[in-house]
């Protein structure tokens, strides 16, 4: 899949529904 | 369990929606399918009295989405007694709408040579999965921060055997679309999105505990009474 720069607030988001 | 369809989505087995004794002899059962992007209600007629049965017809109250027959209902012969007939009858979504309690109730009115008949049938929300529910991946983003917490519903999905590229494809194949994935200290976090016919669009995030059987469901939606009936959809194609 193409790079479009989502991949990291993907990541953030993901993080964060963890670690609230 | 259920009657898998060459496309993969589910279909919940055929239950009695109209027993003979309440419709002089006529039984109803039946089942709901979306098969290439067209709903369908697949129902089966039994003639239980003595006499042949002619000049069928239905008609859908107004309901919550819409659905309507797309096609007159068309027996190819006249129903002798303890014949059974079965037809796939086309829905659209395109009648009239009425907010039905609870949400997915159907009533339906079945008209032969004898009399008229009603009856009320509850179909999976599924049904009114689209094929382009898979939501841009930025799109996604601003809406799920954009939808208040509130609106966030949280459910427990138990006894699910199945890794987490077995629920995205099995998903996918009722139109459920994982759009990112994620692994946070172990957990698979599964980002998914699906919109209804009517436009509604429902996100999800799906966690999945690698070697535990329970899964946690989070659904967002502008219009969270829907949540519940998801809820219901996800159980019956992880669960089958």
């Amino acid at each position: 899949e193409i790079d479009d720069g989502l991949d990291e607030a993907f990541s953030r988001l993901a993080e964060s529904r963890n670690n609230p | 369990s259920g009657v898998g369809m060459p496309t993969g989505s589910y279909v919940l087995p055929k239950t009695v929606w109209l027993p003979a004794m309440k419709a002089k002899g006529l039984e109803i059962s039946g089942t709901f399918a979306r098969r290439m992007g067209t709903i369908q209600m697949d129902v089966t007629f039994t003639n239980k009295a003595m006499q042949i049965m002619t000049d069928f017809a239905i008609q859908f109250n107004r309901n919550s989405f819409g659905l309507s027959p797309a096609a007159p209902l068309q027996l190819a012969t006249p129903l002798s007694p303890n014949q059974t007939i079965e037809v796939s009858l086309p829905l659209s979504t395109v009648g009239p709408v009425m907010k039905m309690d609870p949400l997915n109730n159907l009533q339906v009115a079945v008209k032969n040579n004898i009399d008229v008949f009603y009856f009320s049938s509850l179909y999976p929300i599924n049904i009114l999965f689209v094929e382009d529910g898979k939501m841009e991946r930025q799109v996604f983003l601003a809406t799920w921060k954009d939808i208040p917490s509130d609106n966030e519903a949280q459910f427990q999905i138990k006894d699910c055997h199945l890794n987490s590229d077995a629920v995205s494809n099995k998903l996918q194949s009722n139109n459920i679309f994982t759009i990112a994935k994620r692994n946070v200290e172990g957990q698979d976090m599964l980002y998914q999105s699906m919109k209804l016919t009517n436009g509604i669009w429902i996100l999800a995030e799906l966690r999945i505990q690698p070697g535990s059987p329970n899964f946690t469901l989070s659904l967002k939606c502008r219009a969270p009474e829907i949540a519940q009936f998801v809820l219901q959809s996800y159980e019956a194609m992880l669960k089958n």
